[in-house]
């Protein structure tokens, strides 16, 4: 389709669902969290999972927060509507 | 193309704070100077915003989920697979691969050898004043040295009496030297420590963002909304020693607004340091009349926070930490050959140069830092890695991000036609 909107994609690990001390450089063994963003020029979409570690896999259905940001009205990512019902169908559409 | 050189260029921490890229404040002459050569990536992103990983993932061309990097501890032909990287395709394909300064991150993550033999046909060069990076060589408000956040030197005065960055750009210009007498292909990296911190740089650059000018970030608060797992508190920011003075509290700060102008100034001034290293590098291959021939890349290996949502440093999926400048130079595609004697690089004086517009090919088209190997393989005229299959642990030779030469006769006009079509 030569009308694919290009994604990015991006990952961030975190050892807890609060700051901690080794929140920005987990190491491995203490990542608990996983945060995987998907951007297009229209928004930024970012659900933290569960990660397990010891196998490298991230449990989807485990979610913890999630974050979405719209470009056009939001370009600085300051108003995060994932809880925003007037979005909850677009967010449903992604999970 | 076919038998190009490559001249690979990455940055530490560097955002697009350019003047290529809107930022009326940054003096930025000679990447803007490059831009103007180039096709300029407007939305272009590393994978994880940490140095190791996002390194290792750009130059094998796989996410991190496949580099099974994350941290900074594991190396991932033993840990993950044993996958080429870019370099060392390049050198499987006749070219000599060398590698200057800060490329791989140095450490167990690149196997404490930046990945030498595999990358490189020679040992991969280190400045010798990168060893005083972390040292006390800032002078504090008491006279004493101290390890600082915010760090203008005095060059002369620091060990050795030079930084890492200018010592990088030496041994650059050395190598282009040999490659033009040896006449052989190659693929030169250079790695650039700036403005990552400490903004540990010559302090004349001072003079360019005199701080009445600076700001603060548009959005300098936590926001409300922002998931508390979400935010990066910035640790490496806290331990430096001027800001453990300050007391700010953990973890959400925040950091008193009249340093927050300070660290703002010293990023601008780290850049435009950088700036010089680059334009000195690029006037470099003019010199050696490589210029017609040689690829240029310019890229970070992620952002940086500048205080937007109260944050510093990089450690997140925000924008400003995962954004970073993206620019090929192709003689003959996105710019003309040089005629005899024209310097398409001539080096510019930040602090001379006033700043025209500047005229280069952009493209809105949204990429990826994991497509670098692919892009890099299908400007040279070589035979481009094909895409992973799913998992692709097994697979030494593959990408996970496709060639995005195909943006790169995209007009940010058609970027908006494509946008408007895609929203509707």
């Amino acid at each position: 389709d030569d009308h694919e909107e290009p994604i990015a994609f991006s990952q961030y690990p975190r050892p807890a669902d609060i700051p901690e001390w080794d929140s920005d450089k987990p190491e491995l063994k203490d990542i608990k969290i996983m945060g995987y963003s998907m951007r297009t020029v229209d928004y930024r979409y970012t659900l933290w999972v569960g990660f397990n570690p010891s196998n490298f896999s991230a449990n989807l259905q485990d979610v913890h927060a999630g974050e979405l940001y719209m470009v056009g009205s939001d370009p600085s990512e300051d108003h995060n509507i994932y809880n925003s019902t007037l979005h909850g169908n677009l967010v449903k559409k992604f999970l | 193309q076919d038998g190009m050189n490559v001249l690979f260029i990455v940055a530490d921490d560097l955002r697009p704070a350019l003047g290529c890229y809107g930022d009326s404040l940054v003096k930025s002459p000679n990447i803007d100077q490059l831009a103007s050569r180039s096709v300029v990536f407007q939305n272009a992103y590393a994978q994880q915003a940490v140095c190791a990983p996002s390194r290792v993932s750009f130059l094998t061309g796989r996410r991190p989920d496949t580099t099974r990097l994350y941290d900074f501890h594991s190396y991932w032909r033993v840990h993950a697979g044993n996958y080429s990287t870019i370099p060392q395709y390049f050198k499987e394909n006749g070219y000599t691969t060398m590698s200057v300064g800060k490329v791989f991150h140095p450490g167990i993550s690149s196997n404490h050898s930046d990945d030498y033999p595999y990358s490189w046909s020679l040992p991969p060069f280190h400045p010798s004043a990168e060893k005083y990076e972390n040292s006390k060589t800032c002078k504090g408000k008491d006279g004493e040295l101290h390890a600082n956040l915010v760090c203008p030197v005095d060059v002369a005065e620091v060990p050795l009496g030079t930084l890492p960055d200018i010592q990088s750009t030496e041994e650059a210009r050395r190598l282009l030297n040999i490659m033009k007498i040896k006449k052989r292909k190659f693929f030169l990296a250079v790695g650039y420590h700036k403005p990552h911190i400490p903004l540990r740089y010559p302090q004349e650059f001072l003079k360019l963002y005199p701080l009445e000018n600076i700001t603060l970030a548009p959005d300098p608060r936590v926001p409300e909304e922002l998931p508390a797992v979400a935010y990066n508190p910035w640790m490496d920011i806290r331990q430096r020693e001027d800001v453990q003075a300050l007391n700010v509290s953990f973890p959400y700060g925040p950091i008193p607004e009249d340093f927050q102008r300070q660290i703002r100034q010293s990023y601008f001034a780290a850049v435009s340091y950088l700036d010089t290293q680059v334009g000195l590098l690029l006037n470099a291959l003019d010199d050696v009349g490589l210029s017609n021939n040689t690829i240029v890349m310019f890229t970070a290996d992620h952002g940086w926070s500048l205080g937007e949502h109260g944050e510093w440093a990089k450690y997140s999926n925000f924008d400003v930490a995962t954004r970073v400048p993206l620019m090929f130079y192709v003689p003959g595609k996105t710019s003309s050959f040089a005629r005899p004697g024209e310097r398409i690089f001539p080096y510019l004086d930040p602090f001379t140069h006033i700043s025209d517009s500047v005229a280069a090919g952009k493209t809105k088209k949204m990429v990826e830092l994991v497509s670098l190997f692919s892009t890099l393989a299908e400007l040279a005229g070589l035979w481009v890695p094909p895409v992973c299959p799913e998992p692709s642990f097994h697979v030494a030779l593959c990408t996970q991000g496709p060639s995005i030469v195909q943006y790169f006769n995209s007009t940010e006009e058609e970027d908006d036609y494509d946008n408007d079509y895609d929203t509707e």
